[in-house]
């Protein structure tokens, strides 16, 4: 099973965009492919037109078990989306609360790994929406995944949050046996304005190879798909942004050096 | 004093720049504004060059007083930003932390509201930042403001979100004396998509004079300002975007009906 995670505590940056495009060109390459939204605001299981506010089984219930998940609940709480090989593991609003109780309970960023252990020989990919905030939820997908994405905008706000959440990463792979291995892919980039070719080149010269070699380009195929409430591959795979992330899956299917 | 909040569940619908660009409005109008960054993430200190890692004085110290804060500290955290009339209460990545201990200390919900009641005469109009998260910072936002702005990127996503947004909203009414005013405002649109004038008809359809009667289009000079580390008006007061965030603050000054 390969567990990608895709984080950054910057908004908007196009992170349930980056899940929902690279796990349906997964599935459509014949992998058994999941999604886990670990979002409280649920943008991945809306995009999906299931309901973050009413849904009864979610991802919050794997947290309601007190660190020993009973090895019949994770399948149960998976739903299909009606793309082949893609299911999805929804979010609930619930999941907003968890932070209060974290504190008291402890241990309770295993969760997923734990998880994810039970489901090991169900799905080829894993890959994990997640918040636009350093809590509990971002540590459960930093601590389960096996390969990090980081989203960022190539705009001057998206990459000051960048160097923080460089600095989160760094602590989190002290406390991991195998540090994790992160790539940061530039993404609504707009090859027309100063700004965007500006930022790309100042966030290549800061992280050098852990910058994706190419972009995400802004494509607004990539929001019709959500209008849609479809796999950007199945509104169109010729679209510039679907090419994009082909590109990008390649790079990590086959990591250079 | 004018205590606006600025919110939404939903990550990168311009909140920030929002705030950002009506604080300078007014000030440069020669009203007497406050800035208050309550995103743990510090988009807005970053705005302005402070960096919210190692700001020793931010908002997170209000949250240390377990309840009475002393007379002279909201005043002692208050920084100069460089443009006329426009000061900022800087955030610190330590409010990230504050939720785990909103359930022990409880009654966490009012530092915000108790913090403007000392500051009362010092500023004309204080505009209030907000993480994309529902927690006890956003929640402060809410308890504290006079008026909610909230700013919807017109898109599928992004309205979806908003229903929640505007069920907690309801909520939170129930619990005031005064129930607080919101304005929906959509943000980033895009005159040449389709989905932009789709979304921008379903989201006056849904929520009819809530909206308000125009829309921020995209405009990269209001990138370029946080680039440059200045606020909007600052940059070009005659660019679309500013003005678009003008006719704003008119309807906010002048509310109708
Ligand atoms: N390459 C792209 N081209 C055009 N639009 C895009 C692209 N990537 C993302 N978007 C749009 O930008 C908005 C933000 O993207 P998305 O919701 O994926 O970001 P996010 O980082 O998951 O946000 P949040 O922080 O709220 O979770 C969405 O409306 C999405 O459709
Ligand atoms: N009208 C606009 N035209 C062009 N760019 C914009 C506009 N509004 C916002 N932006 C850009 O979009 C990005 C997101 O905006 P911003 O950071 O203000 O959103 P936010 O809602 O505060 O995000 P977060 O959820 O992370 O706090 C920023 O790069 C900003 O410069
Ligand atoms: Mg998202
Ligand atoms: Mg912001």
């Amino acid at each position: 099973m390969h567990i990608w995670a895709v984080a950054n505590q910057k908004g908007g940056v196009g992170k349930t965009t980056t899940v929902v495009s690279l796990a349906g060109l997964l599935a459509d390459a014949g992998n058994r492919v999941l999604m886990m939204d670990l979002d409280p605001h649920g943008s991945l299981t809306s995009y999906f037109r299931f309901d973050p506010d009413s849904v009864e089984k979610s991802a919050y219930n794997l947290f309601q078990t007190s660190g020993k998940i009973p090895a019949d609940l994770p399948a149960s709480l998976i739903i299909k989306t009606g793309h082949p090989n893609l299911s999805l593991l929804p979010a609930s609003t619930a999941l907003a609360t968890l932070e209060r109780h974290a504190q008291a309970q402890g241990g309770m960023g295993l969760v997923i790994s734990k998880t994810l252990a039970i489901l090991w020989d169900e799905y080829d990919y894993v890959l994990i929406d997640s918040p636009p905030v350093l809590g509990v939820l971002m540590i459960n997908a930093l601590a389960a995944c096996k390969q990090l994405i980081i989203p960022v905008q190539t705009e001057f706000l998206a990459i000051k949050g960048l160097e923080r959440m460089v600095r989160t990463l760094t602590m989190i792979n002290r406390a991991r046996k195998r540090p994790v291995p992160f790539l940061i892919v530039p993404t609504l980039f707009d090859r027309r304005t100063q700004a965007s070719n500006k930022s790309l080149r100042s966030l290549k010269d800061t992280y050098d190879d852990l910058v994706w070699h190419s972009v995400i380009p802004v494509d607004t195929k990539l929001r019709d798909a959500s209008t849609a409430g479809i796999a950007p591959s199945a509104l169109d795979p010729n679209a510039r942004g679907i090419k994009a992330y082909e590109s990008l899956m390649e790079s990590l299917l086959n990591p250079v050096g």
